[in-house]
């Protein structure tokens, strides 16, 4: 494919006093008229009239201004025409650039963009990617865009950067703290032409949320460390402990939960948290014994509900707060225990026949109660007695069939323990199992008593006022036999019914009194009822163990004196993680590379110029080495997996090629460019090369002109069959890292082996230029082995005038990541050496390209050495060109002797 | 010969220079 680059214009401007800026000329008009055509957008096609052509002459002149942005190029398509309309040549194509200006600001995709970023993330990690775009020429300096923050708040310290090329915000260090600061806002300017003084500008601005991480520890603020309760009661809000956690309010990570380290064995406390305030409330949900433990000791510790981050994870170490919980005694009086006591009477147990003792229990001196007197209670068939002092209970009678039948095999009643000092009552339950057999069916002898016959006490106790406190009374009637009422209260006289059979009579009334009575008597058993009413019904309790418990609910005893909490977690006032030092000295220094590209489109043409992609290796402080630690190893990281731009490269030659195309003929521009890209970073598939040749038009006899490792790979661009170079060296790779240097001035290796492709991943670059020399041209400079091994090495150095012979010294690279080719050519420098002003650094563990151009030209302020900088680190393309032309006023170190 | 040539404007002493095109080979 030709591509042409025959004339440019400038939009924006008016061009027309460059008119003609072309001429088309056919050789046949020497002998006929011609006529001149020419046609294509711009001309005959939208927009119309751009360019004219006076037909006779064949100039070509521009009469409107262009505007890149709409039209970039145009093709004019040039004719010659007899004066029949035939065409007397093949048509040719005038090729007319539209070179750009910077006429085209930066404009951002968002005029604000929102990011977050959580607390704590390592340095250099990526919060969000700003996008701009220029309007301007692609790969032009004035649509290159480099982003910088201008501005930051909070202004305290930088805490992001940005990546001037790609827009990539990360963050600087590892010390964002949501607790100081939750958001950031940022402002960011994007300027094309690379940033530079002369480039338009646009902003954005950012914002970035700082999201929370679990990064503090929760500890506890108790208002006391020592409270006191009851035995034996309950209470729902014992203490409140507050948490203090400095992380997001309501979030798990600032919820706390407290759990016992210790000291509740037993279940009886629980902790409540309240998850709006962060509060835990103590409570006490089973009894505590004052006889069995008076005081005890809390362990408390606290955590957050969600896990801590990383960056604690080994600060946070269980912290007890300990809480001295003392017991206070309550006069518990007398129990029974068990609540109820089996015993068994047979038909041989006679009156006063003490079949047991049923002793309460002193719970406050855990003995048998000396304090209280012992009274039979509910007595079914009034079948038993009891001794008041020593609770033996013992039969009134021999038990007889018709108490045996009333009470179906099975009595059960009750005794009272009576503490007159406490005024409390305590109920025991007796059973006794009536063995059958043997029961004799005689009257029992029945002793004056307030009940008739076989009457029964119901709930017959009356407790003479004593407090029963809301125990559950036990009420029990028995149906009495053979004419024998029951009642309590009411009682009526069976004799009053004497027209009834006397068992008819009493069933019949006994089932109204029992109808009329229960709902009375239900009404009238309050249980728990009011205390002090002598006469009420007051029944007794039959809980279990017969005690009768007032279950309070009490608070906590404030101690006015709050203790602090002398086991208080150390939380750490900063984040005192540091784990690496950062060069906090300005938010734009993050630039990972630089490139620097002179604009030969434009009208200040220099004869020099400098590309650097990656590092930039000298002078500037746009450099990856601006950042010790993790940020400056991942800066580098990034340089080396950047890889080369191809867009770039191409742009580069193009504009190349056209300045060289504006200038005289006094110099010869043959370049050559051979790229070897295999599946490098960006690189096509399959991508072989790319060779670039400036010549004439018809003719290719520059190539001649080329050096011959260059006319070999161009050999191999232009899909010629080269001859493999021999393998010099089997025995790769060599014992000695010395470099081989062929004399000067020997022939290069004839039909050596072609440029084999470098490893995969690698990038090879070659540029060429020969420039005209004079005589008195000095000898190619030796120029050190950048290699040890495992690359090719190249090294070329000529001059166009043929008389001097470039001494070519190529390694085998079959091993080789690396391809460097580096040639010089000395101008017509009368007594230059450059011997020891070239300094090549040694790349044996890079991979990584470089392509050293150099011309020897007059110049008064030529640098004291040329130093390549050391590359190994960085796997990057570095061109770097310069100009010096002979003069005699050559100073400093660079000596050049003859 | 069907040629075009371009005007070269960087010629200092104002003089005008024509060039014929020159091409690039990739």
């Amino acid at each position: 494919e030709w591509i042409k680059f025959a004339a440019a214009c400038r939009e924006g401007e008016d061009n027309s006093k460059r008119n003609p800026i072309a001429k088309i000329h056919s050789d046949c008009a020497a002998n006929q008229q011609v006529t001149y055509r020419i046609s294509g957008v711009g001309i005959d096609q939208p927009p119309y009239g751009i360019f004219v052509i006076n037909q006779k002459t064949g100039e070509i002149n521009i009469t409107s201004i262009v505007d890149r942005e709409v039209t970039p190029f145009f093709i004019i398509y040039c004719r010659a025409l007899n004066s029949l309309g035939q065409d007397l040549e093949k048509p040719l194509e005038l090729r007319v650039r539209v070179l750009d200006i910077n006429d085209n600001p930066p404009v951002f995709s968002m005029s604000t963009f929102v990011g977050e970023i959580e607390e704590n993330s390592n340095a250099n990690t990526l919060v969000m990617v700003l996008n701009a775009t220029d309007a301007d020429e692609p790969n032009n300096l004035n649509s290159k865009i480099a982003f910088k923050i201008i501005r930051q708040e909070p202004s305290d310290s930088p805490m992001f950067i940005i990546n001037r090329y790609t827009g990539e915000i990360r963050t600087m260090n590892n010390f964002l703290d949501r607790e100081q600061y939750g958001q950031y806002s940022l402002a960011v300017r994007g300027s094309d032409r690379d940033g530079g003084a002369d480039g338009m500008s646009a902003e954005c601005e950012c914002n970035i949320k700082i999201l929370d991480v679990n990064d503090n520890i929760p500890y506890m603020e108790l208002p006391t460390q020592s409270i006191s309760i009851e035995e034996n009661s309950l209470n729902s809000n014992l203490l409140q402990i507050r948490v203090i956690d400095l992380d997001e309010e309501f979030s798990a990570n600032w919820m706390a939960v407290i759990f016992f380290i210790s000291g509740n064995e037993g279940n009886w406390f629980e902790i409540e948290m309240n998850e709006r305030t962060n509060v835990g409330t103590l409570k006490v949900v089973k009894p505590l014994d004052f006889e069995a433990m008076n005081n005890l000791q809390l362990s408390l510790g606290v955590r957050n509900k969600a896990e801590f981050h990383q960056s604690i994870m080994s600060q946070y170490k269980l912290t007890a707060t300990a809480i001295s919980v003392t017991v206070l005694n309550v006069v518990e009086g007398s129990v029974f225990r068990p609540g109820s006591k089996t015993f068994v009477v047979n038909s041989n147990m006679g009156q006063n026949y003490k079949i047991g003792e049923y002793v309460a229990w002193d719970l406050d001196a855990n003995r048998p109660s000396t304090t209280v007197r012992y009274v039979m209670g509910r007595n079914p068939t009034d079948l038993l007695a009891i001794d008041s002092k020593t609770a033996i209970i013992t039969l009134r009678n021999k038990v007889t069939m018709e108490q045996y039948k009333i009470l179906g095999g099975k009595y059960q009643g009750t005794i009272l323990s009576i503490d007159d000092a406490l005024q409390r009552t305590c109920t025991g339950t007796i059973v006794i199992n009536l063995e059958n057999g043997g029961w004799k069916t005689e009257r029992p002898n029945v002793n004056g008593s307030t009940t008739s016959a076989y009457g029964l006490t119901s709930g017959g106790v009356t407790t003479n006022g004593y407090t029963t406190g809301g125990g559950v009374g036990t009420v029990t009637f028995a149906v009495g036999t053979n004419g024998y009422g029951v009642g309590t209260g009411v009682y009526q006289p069976l004799r009053d019914n004497v027209h009834f059979g006397p068992a008819g009579i009493g069933l019949l009334i006994m089932g109204f009194l029992v109808l009329g009575l229960v709902p009375f008597l239900l009404m009238c058993c309050d249980c728990g009822g009011a205390p002090g009413g002598g006469a009420a019904f007051e029944p007794v309790p039959e809980c279990s163990d017969g005690a009768i418990h007032s279950w309070a609910v009490e608070g906590a005893q404030a101690d006015p004196g709050v203790l602090a909490n002398s086991a208080v977690p150390c939380i750490p006032v900063t984040n005192a993680n540091v784990i690496e030092y950062v060069d906090n000295s300005g938010v734009y220094t993050n630039e990972y590379g630089a490139r620097e590209m002179q604009d030969l489109g434009g009208g200040e043409r220099t004869t020099g110029f400098e590309l650097t992609d990656g590092v930039k290796m000298s002078g500037g402080p746009e450099i990856c080495q601006e950042y010790p630690g993790t940020l400056r190893r991942n800066s580098m990281r990034e340089c080396r997996e950047g890889g080369l731009n191809m867009n770039f490269m191409e742009s580069y030659f193009c504009q190349k090629a056209y300045a060289y195309a504006d200038e005289d003929e006094g110099r010869p521009s043959n370049d050559c460019l051979l790229i070897y890209d295999i599946e490098g970073a960006g690189s096509p598939a399959g991508s072989v090369g790319c060779c670039s040749f400036i010549g004439e038009d018809l003719d290719d006899s520059f190539l001649d002109t080329l050096g011959p490792k260059f006319k070999k790979l161009a050999d191999i661009s232009l899909g010629k069959d080269v001859e493999p170079f021999p393998d010099s060296d089997p025995s790769w790779p060599p014992k000695s890292t010395e470099p081989v240097c062929p004399p000067q001035g020997t022939e290069p290796t004839g039909g050596g082996h072609p440029p084999i492709s470098p490893r995969f991943g690698t990038t090879t670059v070659i540029s060429e230029n020969t420039y005209p020399s004079g005589p008195g041209v000095q000898h190619p400079t030796p120029i050190p082995d950048p290699l040890g091994y495992g690359n090719v090495t190249v090294t070329e150095s000529y001059t166009s005038s043929g008389t001097l012979k470039p001494s070519v010294h190529i390694h085998d690279n079959r091993h080789a990541s690396n391809v460097v080719v580096t040639e010089r050519v000395v101008g017509p420098i009368s007594g230059a050496d450059l011997q020891g002003m070239l300094e090549m650094p040694d790349l044996r563990d890079g991979s990584n390209v470089i392509v050293t151009e150099r011309v020897i030209a007059p110049s008064s302020s030529l640098p004291t050495t040329l130093t390549i900088p050391d590359p190994r680190q960085s796997s990057n393309v570095v061109v770097t060109e310069r100009v010096i032309q002979p003069t005699s006023g050559i100073v400093g170190n660079l000596s050049m002797h003859p | 010969d069907f040629r075009i040539q371009v005007r070269d404007y960087n010629t200092k002493n104002g003089t005008i220079k024509w060039h014929s095109l020159r091409r690039q080979k990739r």
